[in-house]
């Protein structure tokens, strides 16, 4: 799985 | 955006609402630990360092803005306008054992040894703890009153549902943020106690939640 975070969230 | 992680800001949205309008209305943060709140303020603080520099949504932008200028206005309303009505002698967690372990592993274990990378981390990690204050400063009391419990639930929700939406995003787009999630599972699983003592107790309408 990817390890990335999403810089979309809250 | 998915379903979980929409109604899991509208619950973490809610949650502060609530706090900020029972202090506000009732003129007085007894019961509610400020310790808490100055973490919460810091971990959005570090956490929307991008809210100028980087655009996603008027969604986006407008929820950033919304906690920031919420929490810090309920930092203010409990250590300035009500400080008298603040219970510090309540109030004794060590932050202090919370940001020296979160701040040393924020640079030990992130996505990218970067300032901003570092203190996202640091916001993650931090917020996965930063209710403690609050939950030892009810078990030292021994109760809270039911509208701070409505709090600590949506607050708990909010992160049970950003749970959810992960698991919903790894099986729809292969997306999997380890960070994000094994901080938001500790996080949940500190709320788990007083999810059951408030599903048992609060709904059932007591007044307020007195522990054994």
């Amino acid at each position: 799985a990817m390890m990335s975070r999403s810089h979309d969230e809250l | 955006m998915n379903v979980f992680r929409l109604l899991g800001d509208v619950s973490h949205l809610v949650a502060i609402i609530i706090l900020f309008l029972k202090i506000f209305r009732s003129k007085s943060c007894a019961g509610i630990s400020g310790k808490s709140q100055v973490l919460f303020a810091l971990v959005f603080t570090t956490r929307y360092l991008d809210l100028f520099t980087s655009f996603i949504s008027i969604y986006n932008t407008v929820m950033k803005v919304v906690f920031l200028v919420l929490s810090y206005a309920t930092v203010y309303l409990i250590y300035l306008r009500f400080r008298s009505s603040y219970d510090s002698e309540s109030d004794t967690f060590r932050v202090e054992f919370l940001l020296v372990p979160v701040a040393g592993l924020s640079f030990l274990e992130n996505y990218d040894f970067t300032p901003i990378e570092i203190l996202w981390t640091f916001s993650i990690y931090l917020e996965s703890v930063a209710i403690l204050p609050q939950l030892f400063m009810i078990t030292k009391t021994g109760e809270a009153e039911s509208i701070t419990t409505h709090y600590l639930f949506f607050l708990g929700l909010y992160r049970a549902l950003y749970l959810a939406n992960w698991v919903w995003r790894y099986h729809t787009e292969g997306f999997f943020d380890q960070i994000a999630v094994v901080s938001g599972v500790v996080q949940t699983i500190f709320y788990c106690d007083f999810f059951y003592l408030y599903v048992t107790k609060v709904l059932k309408g007591n007044s307020k939640l007195t522990l054994p």
